[in-house]
């Protein structure tokens, strides 16, 4: 059992790891990795000990390796789909982004209930009708969601996404969803983080 | 000291009581709040102790009182000023949407460095050269800035809007970028958000 900070944060060091990785670096200490996040050594070395991975003393980390352990301790050994339901501002902008075509977590297919939407094409993908959700999912071996509809929809959404099949969603839309135990839900909400920032600066750069 | 995870918590009550209170819900116990956003009543309590507030027996929560003393715990009783940078795909989701323009925190201006886009009008900003970045931020009177650039050009974007002034930066380029002590800086970063919730599914919904 990891704890979602923990996870994102293994999601972090994957990140940093690949990117080392394709740099030609083969190992890195917890404190570079750490530096690399503006996160402590020792909180490196206790969330890697999550997916049991220790650093060589003097040496360091493998990468090769923490990035093979990482991506199957995840399930990100294998691609994943995702369909985007909305396609206004924010969807345009996932679908128009180069690594969302083909990266490990793909945006696969886009739905819309805008018939002046349906038929548009981005980034090769196809908008199909908000009605052919279930059909969508099931035909493209989807098991991801991403909501980019007004608040008033997002519920509605969420609900036609659970009852397709997914088991996780993620949510643009500035409300909370709610969806049964055992679906994953996670929320961007970039209004809370402007005024997240702005509270920050306000109390002094507190945090 | 407000520690983050708490201060995103608050800003997510202020939105909640905002809301409840434009339909006209005068009082909100914390089991309700919490149950809005997934959170249990002591959680809502324990947050709502940092801004001195605790609910009456029987009653909960007084709407008003809440958003007035949260809006000024937190400095959001006057508004925020947010300058762009980089006004691509998410830029220009950014410009796009109305509640951006005049809300709390508002992005009041956006500068990109590719003369196609210079000179160029979205949401009736009209977007100025990345040269001029420090005389948008001192004749604008901003405070925050939104790095939106390829993750190559994010450092550099930091680099100037601190050298600009900007107190507070919201980052979605997919790296760390450094920020001198007394800058706050924070990240949405869309795959990560995206690959997490894989790994949550993976994981059996465990989180
Ligand atoms: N644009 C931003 O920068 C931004 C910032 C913060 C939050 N958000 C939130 O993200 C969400 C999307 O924002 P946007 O600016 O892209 O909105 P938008 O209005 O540009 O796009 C919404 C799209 O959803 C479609 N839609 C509406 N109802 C639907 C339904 N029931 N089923 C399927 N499709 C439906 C519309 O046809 C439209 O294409 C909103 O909830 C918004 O509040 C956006
Ligand atoms: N589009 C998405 O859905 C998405 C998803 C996840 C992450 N991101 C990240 O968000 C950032 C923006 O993505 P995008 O899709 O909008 O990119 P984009 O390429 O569409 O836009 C980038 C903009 O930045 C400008 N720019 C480049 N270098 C600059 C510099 N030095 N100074 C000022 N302006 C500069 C470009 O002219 C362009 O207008 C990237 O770092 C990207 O990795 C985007």
């Amino acid at each position: 059992h990891i704890p979602r900070p923990a996870a994102r944060r293994l999601s972090l060091y994957l990140r940093e790891c690949e990117s080392l990785l394709t740099q030609g670096v083969p190992t890195a200490s917890s404190e570079s990795l750490g530096a690399r996040l503006g996160l402590s050594a020792a909180q490196v070395r206790r969330d890697l000990a999550y997916v049991a991975q220790a650093g060589q003393r003097g040496v360091g980390y493998d990468m090769a390796t923490l990035v093979t352990v990482l991506q199957e301790g995840f399930g990100l050994e294998r691609p994943w789909r995702a369909v985007l339901v909305g396609v206004g501002n924010i969807g345009r902008a996932l679908l128009s982004y180069a690594p969302f075509r083909e990266s490990r977590v793909a945006i696969v297919a886009a739905v819309d209930c805008d018939p002046a939407t349906i038929g548009s094409q981005w980034g090769g993908r196809t908008v199909e009708s908000m009605q052919s959700l279930g059909e969508v999912v099931r035909r493209g071996g989807i098991e991801l969601g991403v909501i980019a509809v007004p608040a008033s929809a997002a519920q509605l959404a969420a609900d036609d996404l659970v009852a397709a099949g997914v088991r996780g969603i993620l949510n643009f839309a500035p409300v909370q969803v709610t969806v049964p135990e055992g679906t994953a839900c996670s929320h961007v909400d970039v209004s809370v983080e402007l005024r997240c920032l702005a509270m920050e600066v306000a109390l002094g750069g507190e945090h």
